[in-house]
């Protein structure tokens, strides 16, 4: 139901900014 | 001591909350100094999406659930993660403009702080949710046992016996399932105890009122003795099911 939906949304979000945060790892 | 309290949340929550600490010691310790962050307009675009639709989904949460609180708790951490996802909005334009950027990099943190946070506060409003929907069980089944008082025959006992069993077994299938959900330990124990002692008290409540009808009906002695008796085992039970609704709304912060 819209439990599984939100539950779902929420880790899409998570990986999108757990992605985001590992592309921000300076080059050195 | 685990920060998130239930296994769905951590799940979720924990890998994102381990990189942002990563991120957060490496600009404390000065790793990141002077050197370039990369282009960040991509995987930035891919949060505000991802935002945008969480934002999306709990907006019909909130709609169609009947749960007040959660109509009530849940728009704030809507805010709270819109703007967050503002800011690293913010950090990857300044970050365009300038790799190098200290304020655009206070920005990503800050941003991926906030969405942790404001998705954390989203899931534990749902979380709430979900158990007050095992409390309202619990308390179905509370309400039920007092009408023990007012068994007495037979047939009542039947009916009684019969009403009160598929509310037992929905309530100790949902602390199954919940005591599994937590990753305290100690919470976990309490609701198995307090729940396998409803269960062992179940068959004796039954056979206390079967005694007390018994004695009633025989019009000898004994009937005040069987109703004190009736009544312990209704306390009893009563308690460790009050326990049951106390520790479901413990989080690891109740310490």
């Amino acid at each position: 139901g819209s439990g599984q939906q939100l539950l779902g949304a929420a880790k899409n979000l998570a990986c999108a900014v757990s992605d985001m945060l590992k592309t921000a790892q300076p080059a050195s | 001591m685990p920060v998130f309290h239930t296994k769905t949340i951590e799940s979720i929550l924990e890998p994102v909350a381990q990189q942002i600490s990563h991120l957060v010691i490496m600009h404390e310790e000065g790793e990141v100094d002077g050197k370039a962050i990369p282009d960040l307009t991509v995987p930035v675009a891919a949060v505000q999406a991802a935002v945008s639709n969480l934002v999306r989904v709990g907006k019909e949460t909130v709609q169609t659930t009947e749960d007040q609180l959660m109509k009530r708790d849940m728009p704030p951490a809507f805010i709270k993660v819109e703007n967050s996802s503002s800011k690293l909005v913010q950090a990857s334009q300044m970050l365009k403009a300038d790799p190098y950027s200290v304020p655009a990099r206070d920005y990503l943190i800050d941003g991926s702080r906030g969405i942790l946070s404001g998705t954390s506060d989203l899931l534990l409003t749902f979380d709430e949710a979900e158990v007050r929907k095992i409390i309202r069980v619990c308390k179905g089944i509370l309400e039920y046992l007092t009408v023990a008082e007012v068994v007495e025959t037979m047939e009542d006992l039947i009916t009684y016996t019969k009403n009160l069993g598929p509310g037992m077994t929905k309530m100790s299938k949902m602390i199954e399932e919940r005591q599994q959900e937590l990753t305290h330990q100690e919470h976990r124990q309490m609701l198995v105890n307090s729940m396998n002692t409803v269960k062992e008290l179940l068959p004796v409540l039954i056979s206390a009122i079967k005694i007390f009808v018994t004695t009633k009906s025989s019009r000898g002695g004994g009937t005040e003795e069987a109703e004190r008796n009736r009544r312990f085992t209704f306390e009893k039970m009563s308690a460790e099911i009050n326990e049951i609704i106390r520790v479901l709304q413990l989080t690891t912060w109740d310490e």
